[in-house]
């Protein structure tokens, strides 16, 4: 079973076309292994993206650099994968 | 007894499928069970057909879940199949509706990804079919329609979350799905469901211009996501995919458009604005309960709309 520890899920707000293709430019970067959640397309539309825990200064320093805007949607994504797993093992036990 | 079945609650593929069992033995002579094909591992694609008459009747496409992760999707599908079923008779809308038309319920298009989502990797989106001398496995369902195939917003690389596949309907699941539609040849309606941001979203995706139905196709998908916000006050955006999203090829309501399917929408369901689709269990039902007013509101207007 994969796991997810550390992941962050980043809120990044581009504000113009450049900035845009420089997020398209890190999709193309495979080795920081990005699960792109929403592409980028056009400044007016939020790009999510997961970020394993081991890329996360890589692609912090990449947005910083490029001065790029992003919040954090998801502060651990194994954190919420442990919830939704406790409750599916406690829906069990109840239908049981 | 499907009434014990929990529906506010996530469940593996096996326990889906005993409901669809149950759900159709329970309203024998409304609901049947048909099998549209099989997976890349051999599961079977299956269909519930809501229907009070006999062939030939036009009928209403209702999928889920092309994206194995969006667990809120399948079980949105599920109760949402229950709803139909159980309100068939009570319910106006659903009877003169089904009283009208056939509706076709494909509760879990993806079930090798969810299979998987379930048990090695919660985050996985895509098929599980294996290239020849490549390490990387699966294939972006919603960009291996044959429509656009290969242009912008789909990947050539394998190992991409959006790979598109080597060609348009290499997927079984994709190819399953076009050949039930064209081989019924009365689909009037073409609605898919996934999860992520709150859209409502018509064609196109493959390209950056209107459908030749933009006025009706964003009045009937305004007054859908009306119909879906008076519920719990979940705010949708309504548009294009190009516009709302972002540039997408290969997806399944552009494909089901040009076919002449001209009611192509894509649900993406609610996350609150955090999440994305890993929406908590007790979230399902309201989910669902909003996602209907919305679905009930396009298959009115396809009822009253023949083309």
């Amino acid at each position: 079973m994969e796991t997810f520890s550390g992941d962050q899920v980043l809120r990044i707000r581009a504000s113009s076309d450049d900035q845009i293709d420089k997020l398209q430019l890190l999709e193309t970067l495979e080795h920081l292994q990005l699960d792109f959640w929403l592409h980028p397309s056009n400044p007016a539309l939020p790009v999510d993206i997961r970020v394993p825990f081991g890329s996360l200064q890589a692609v912090r320093a990449f947005l910083g650099y490029h001065d790029i805007k992003y919040s954090i949607l998801i502060e651990d994504v194994q954190g919420i994968l442990n919830e939704e797993k406790q409750e599916m093992i406690s829906n069990q036990r109840r239908e049981r | 007894s499907n009434s014990n079945f929990n529906y506010g609650a996530y469940h593996s593929l096996e326990s889906i499928y005993t409901a669809m069992d149950d759900l159709a033995a329970e309203y024998h002579g409304l609901v049947s069970k048909l099998q549209i094909g099989e997976s890349y591992e051999k599961r079977p694609l299956y269909v519930l057909k809501f229907s009070t008459g006999g062939p030939d009747r036009p009928a209403i496409w209702l999928d889920a879940g092309i994206h194995a992760r969006e667990w809120v999707t399948q079980a949105t599908a599920l109760w949402t199949a229950q709803k139909i079923a159980s309100e068939y008779g009570t319910d106006p809308s659903i009877t003169s509706l089904l009283d009208t038309m056939d509706i076709f319920l494909l509760v879990v298009t993806n079930p090798d990804g969810y299979v998987y989502s379930h048990t090695k990797n919660r985050m996985w989106r895509k098929t599980r079919s294996k290239a020849a001398g490549s390490f990387c496995v699966g294939v972006d369902p919603n960009r291996n329609w044959d429509a656009g195939f290969g242009g912008p917003g789909s990947s050539d690389q394998r190992c991409s979350d959006s790979y598109r596949g080597p060609h348009a309907n290499s997927e079984v699941e994709v190819k399953s799905i076009v050949d039930f539609i064209k081989n019924h040849g009365n689909i009037k309606a073409f609605l898919t469901i996934h999860s992520y941001s709150q859209l409502l979203m018509y064609p196109y995706g493959y390209k950056c211009t209107e459908p030749a139905d933009y006025r009706e196709l964003d009045t009937v998908g305004k007054a859908a996501a009306n119909a879906l916000t008076s519920l719990h006050g979940t705010s949708f955006k309504v548009g294009t995919i190009c516009s709302t999203i972002y540039q997408a090829s290969g997806g399944s309501i552009d494909w089901s458009y040009d076919f002449g399917i001209k009611y192509s929408f894509a649900f993406e369901l609610r996350d609150t604005g955090r999440y994305g689709f890993l929406l908590p269990a007790d979230q399902i039902i309201p989910t669902a309960e909003e996602t209907w007013l919305g679905l009930k509101s396009i298959m009115e207007h396809v009822r009253d709309h023949p083309y």
